[in-house]
């Protein structure tokens, strides 16, 4: 499904260059559960964000679904961020305005979908996180980990066929990380939902089938993860 | 140091209640570590808000130095809030158009440093958490750990007699975490900091002297951290 060729992304701060990812070789098949660790600042959310179109490599393929992405279109790049990937971010990302019910339609609203299916949908995806009863709530007015929650709903609501996860439990407790990991697990044997999963923690890895570590901006080991 | 009876804390969202503390009573000794856990939105951040003198409690007293906080004027408050507490917050409320440098030196703003000085004690401070070389970058242009550092350095650089961290780690590899914990055990065995940290890790939470936990709102057990 995911194809990228040495890889590379240089942030510019003034006139420093930050080589944030530097050569970054991996495929990914269809299907697979990944995880990805690694020090801080070693690249990961700058590798997470170009594998969801988010931003653009400065070197480097990458190819999804056998199609390079640099040749896509903006639209065509809208249309794959919208409908076929979901992303969760290291910050989550959520409309501070807007209450939990409204960010987690915004996917289905790009969908086309219409006003009462989407409430629908979107209340059984907060359902599925254990947000019940926090609908109407704007983020302020929820604690870090209901933030997180939601933003994994809104990850989910549109049925993606490829999950990009930045840390989506850092601020769960062990009960909350558990039930997300295993709704994600749930979507991908189920019905082979590929994901890629940002952590720090070695219990969350292991529900992954390959473990990628990212060290200075490069892939320095790839491990499977066997059954115990 | 720090004394609550019967705080309680009720939100309002429309006409819901959602009562967030349902009476909490604690000691907390001037010289103590305590580590504060519990499942996602049990109170904890909630907790932290009012011990930051950033909330008012709904009911209840809360004696901080033995004076009852709630008969504070705005400025006291706002002194003891500045000069007093160093407080990491769950999301990093960083000022996003200002530098790592600039965000650590706000603290030292209100206790009216100059310029030159400021920006020493700052710098010290953030090589001190491994940032040496990102003073300059502004939070977008920093990895989720990196601005989590940020927070950190800025809590510390006032030389606070309380520090109060809400999940200071939630965003950074093992080692980054070590590091800032032995940060924390050290200014709290040498120059007798309080430190009140809130963490969803069992790892985390053996650096403190006692463990806390919170349920639905209230403190549901106390246990000591026992040497092994
Ligand atoms: N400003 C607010 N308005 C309304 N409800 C709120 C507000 N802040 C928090 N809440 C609610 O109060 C409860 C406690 O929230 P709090 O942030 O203290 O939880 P927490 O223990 O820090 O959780 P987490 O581990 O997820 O960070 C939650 O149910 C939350 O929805
Ligand atoms: N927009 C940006 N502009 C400049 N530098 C950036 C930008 N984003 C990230 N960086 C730098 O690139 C490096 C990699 O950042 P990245 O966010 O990918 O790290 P990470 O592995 O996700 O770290 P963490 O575990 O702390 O989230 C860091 O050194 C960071 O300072
Ligand atoms: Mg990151
Ligand atoms: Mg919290």
């Amino acid at each position: 499904l995911l194809q990228v060729e040495k890889l590379s992304k240089t942030y510019l701060v003034g006139d420093i260059k930050i080589p944030a990812l530097r050569g970054v070789n991996l495929d990914i098949a269809r299907g697979e559960f990944a995880a990805i660790m690694g020090a801080s600042g070693s690249g990961k959310s700058t590798f997470m964000n170009l594998l969801g179109c988010l931003d653009r490599p400065t070197s480097g393929k990458y190819l999804l679904s056998g199609r390079d992405v640099s040749s896509l279109s903006k639209s065509e790049l809208a249309e794959i961020r919208n409908r076929q990937i979901g992303f969760v971010f290291q910050q989550f990302n959520l409309l501070p305005r807007t209450t939990a019910l409204e960010n987690v339609e915004l996917p289905l609203q790009y969908a086309g979908m219409r006003s009462k299916e989407r409430a629908k949908k979107a209340g059984q995806q907060l359902a599925a996180v254990g947000l019940s009863g926090r609908e109407h709530h704007v983020p302020s007015q929820l604690s870090g980990g209901q933030q997180q929650r939601v933003a994994i709903a809104r990850a989910l609501v549109n049925d993606p066929s490829l999950i990009l996860a930045d840390e989506p439990s850092g601020n769960l407790d062990s009960r909350s990380s558990l039930e997300i990991m295993e709704i994600l697990q749930k979507l991908n044997r189920e019905r082979h939902i590929t994901i890629v999963l940002v952590t720090h923690e070695t219990d969350i890895s292991q529900f992954a089938d390959r473990i990628v570590y990212f060290k200075d901006g490069r892939i320095s080991q790839i491990s499977s993860v066997t059954e115990p």
